[in-house]
């Protein structure tokens, strides 16, 4: 297949450097959009998008039908990506403790918890790579802003969908000062858990619907969110292996 | 020799073979496809297709197909379906019977449940080797997730976010149904 681009979008006559031009505030940080209907990236088929961050907030899951490279231009955080059809976690049976009825420690047993989770360290002037559809979430737990900017290959094969950028959110919403239809359409992204009908969602999770109705309530926290209670907790390696590790790889090259 | 292969290939595969089910579930039902690892033309194609048969009041976990846009074709029973686009909009949310024919585009979460006399339903999809991503169950986007950023992101208990993890775990795209449906 060949890039669906329009050719007429390219009969550029003059280039020009360009700043976002919108601007969404989330609680935990920001989301900086550029025009996406200029003439440079239409003809280009690309869409850039600058996440800022803050300290201890996590940008929250969502995933892009067009694949997406992001570097990081200031500071550090966790990423998580879950790729479509492939096993992330692994599983273990569960300690349980004395103070525990006979009925709860059978309920915990029968269940796992996670005995690894990928989870990766990006610092400043990483280049990350998002294919399409996978979802990823990102945590700051480093000590200044995270910034990130993104650029999404919209005209990829992989999109099947026309070319507007979208993120699909499974978490959060709207932020309340970015609410207006105007700004809705612009930034072409929603939770689409909210969507569905409560009792389906209870019945497909097992979860009772009160459940449900926290997960589908309005969030106004916005896309990226401050983590409640302190740092979140993620099992990882120790970062001085990981830092040993990659001395090693630069070492044997 | 490319030419000799095309024009030799085989044309049509038996899709509603229970012994050959991709997915299979006692309780819930059973999912037979056929992709160009079964069928190569389809690779020429770059088109495939699935058979889905659920059981009475079972479901279909919500999921989202990565690569393919999925047009099905109701052919016997019923089923609540449910689908959102990236807007979080409702897309379509009713009954469908048999003959009805529902296009469903790429990345556009959907869900079913069969009514009471079952449901059973044909996909064409607009890829040779379609993948979707299920939003429940063993190899779901939120199980693959930490705790942490489950509670945090929906603001709610640790145990809670165990349950979305864990619920469901051992099912894999067909839910039987619960206590409460």
């Amino acid at each position: 297949r060949t890039r669906q681009g329009d050719p007429q979008q390219c009969r550029i006559q003059q280039l020009s450097a360009s700043r976002p031009s919108r601007r969404i505030e989330s609680e935990g940080g920001v989301t900086e959009l550029w025009d996406e209907n200029e003439e440079q990236f239409q003809c280009a088929g690309v869409a850039a998008t600058r996440n800022i961050i803050q300290q201890n907030s996590l940008s929250l899951p969502n995933f892009s039908p067009s694949p997406r490279l992001v570097y990081i231009q200031q500071g550090r955080g966790l990423l998580g990506i879950s790729y479509p059809g492939c096993a992330e976690s692994y599983h273990s049976r569960r300690q349980s403790t004395s103070q525990q009825s006979p009925r709860e420690r059978q309920t915990e047993q029968q269940r796992g918890e996670d005995q690894h989770q990928k989870v990766h360290r990006i610092r400043r002037g990483d280049i990350v790579a998002l294919p399409a559809g996978a979802a990823h979430w990102c945590y700051n737990d480093g000590n200044e802003e995270l910034i990130a900017l993104s650029i999404t290959d919209v005209n990829s094969e992989t999109n099947q969908l026309d070319q507007t950028p979208r993120s699909f959110y499974l978490a959060g919403g709207e932020p309340k000062r970015s609410s207006t239809q105007q700004q809705k359409q612009q930034y072409n992204a929603n939770n689409i858990l909210r969507a569905f009908d409560e009792r389906m969602m209870a019945d497909a999770f097992d979860v009772p619907m009160e459940v449900v109705r926290k997960m589908q309530r309005e969030d106004e926290r916005g896309f990226i969110v401050k983590v409640e209670q302190g740092e979140m907790s993620m099992i990882r390696p120790d970062e001085e292996e990981d830092e040993e590790s990659e001395e090693r790889r630069r070492g044997s090259n | 020799g490319m030419e000799e292969a095309y024009c030799n290939m085989r044309i049509n595969m038996y899709l509603d073979n229970p012994k050959e089910a991709d997915v299979y579930s006692r309780q819930a039902g059973r999912l037979n496809s056929v992709n160009m690892n079964k069928l190569p033309i389809l690779r020429y194609m770059q088109m495939s297709a699935e058979k889905g048969n659920l059981y009475p009041n079972a479901m279909f976990a919500p999921h989202w197909s990565v690569n393919a846009h999925n047009i099905f074709y109701v052919t016997r029973g019923s089923a609540q379906v449910q689908a959102v686009g990236s807007n979080g909009n409702t897309v379509f949310n009713g009954r469908v019977n048999e003959g009805d024919l529902v296009v469903v585009p790429q990345y556009f979460a959907m869900m079913k449940r069969a009514d009471s006399n079952g449901f059973e339903w044909v996909s064409f999809k607009t890829s040779p080797l379609p993948v979707r991503s299920p939003l429940v169950g063993s190899r779901s986007t939120l199980k693959a997730m930490p705790v942490d950023v489950l509670a945090n992101s929906f603001q709610i208990s640790q145990k809670e976010a165990e349950d979305i993890k864990y619920n469901r775990e051992n099912h894999m795209f067909l839910l039987p149904p619960t206590s409460r449906s």
